[in-house]
């Protein structure tokens, strides 16, 4: 789904050195975390 | 320069999960068949405003049905969602919440329920009993005879049936048809029924009592049928003033 793809690739960003005081954007505001699981 | 619009709400701020609790708590509270749901996830939430303190917030909810039933008095946080291996139902809701004065209120509310697919299901545990329908031949003969006989060995009253909440049929290891149902206690005694079941009415609601059965029938050569009912003593009353969601759109 999208938003697994959008935190991928978030994620792989991060292993790429960052200048000093880069701040990750924030999570996209919605659909929020899953409690339980999703079907 | 005009002040910029406030970020919107996040799904998962406390706002938002404080809106989605009132929602969840709504839904539950309104809902006279099934079981009780429980939040899985805040799809969206958009809040449009009124005027000062007087906000209308739209919520979108992905929830997941628990193991108790609408009827019963165990609270929510106590109610366990059912596992995917259990064949897991889910609820889609669309919520109308308008918020004054820093007071929640549900001005309506929409949800469609539906069980998780069999291939789903099957995938992960390919033995695993699977939902079936509700008026299953087997399903009604199960019902029927655990009922029958917890009536023959009760010293309570006699137990009527009012809804079937759940079937499930396992094929493997042993044909196995699973069953709940909700049943209401009636003015008679079992030993009474036996004379003249026709005459034994359910108890008013005010004092009813209403009951949750679990019951498995095997079926096969070595036959055997386990059945356990529950009364719970009290009943949820009717909010007064309520206005229910209308007949005929999918509430369960």
């Amino acid at each position: 789904s999208v938003t697994k793809r959008a935190v991928a690739e978030a994620a792989q960003h991060d292993k790429v050195p960052r200048p000093v005081g880069f701040v990750p954007p924030p999570p996209p505001p919605c659909p929020g975390k899953i409690r339980h699981f999703d079907i | 320069v005009p002040a910029a619009p406030p970020a919107p709400l996040g799904c998962d701020d406390p706002e938002s999960e404080a809106a989605a609790e009132v929602a969840v708590n709504y839904i539950n509270g309104h809902s006279h068949h099934g079981y009780k749901f429980a939040l899985n996830r805040i799809e969206d939430i958009r809040v449009v405003p009124q005027g000062p303190n007087n906000d209308i917030i739209f919520l979108e909810l992905d929830l997941l049905e628990t193991r108790c039933p609408v009827l019963s008095p165990t609270p929510l946080a106590n109610c366990t969602v059912r596992s995917f291996a259990e064949h897991a139902v889910e609820g889609d809701c669309d919520v109308k919440l308008q918020k004054l004065d820093g007071t929640l209120s549900v001005l309506a509310s929409k949800c469609h329920s539906h069980a998780d697919s069999n291939e789903d299901v099957v995938r992960v545990c390919p033995d695993c009993p699977l939902l079936v329908s509700l008026n299953n031949t087997e399903v009604l003969e199960t019902v029927s005879a655990a009922l029958n006989d917890y009536n023959s060995k009760t010293t309570g009253p006699y137990l009527r049936l009012l809804e079937i909440g759940r079937a499930r049929i396992q094929y493997y290891p042993s044909h196995t048809v699973a069953v709940e149902f909700v049943v209401g206690a009636t003015n008679c005694t079992a030993e009474e029924a036996k004379a003249d079941v026709g005459a034994c009415q359910l108890l008013p609601e005010d004092q009813s009592n209403f009951g949750f059965c679990t019951a498995s029938m095997v079926k096969g050569p070595s036959q055997s049928l386990r059945e356990d009912c529950q009364l719970y003593g009290h009943q949820v009353p009717t909010p007064p003033g309520v206005t229910y969601i209308h007949p005929g759109q999918d509430t369960s």
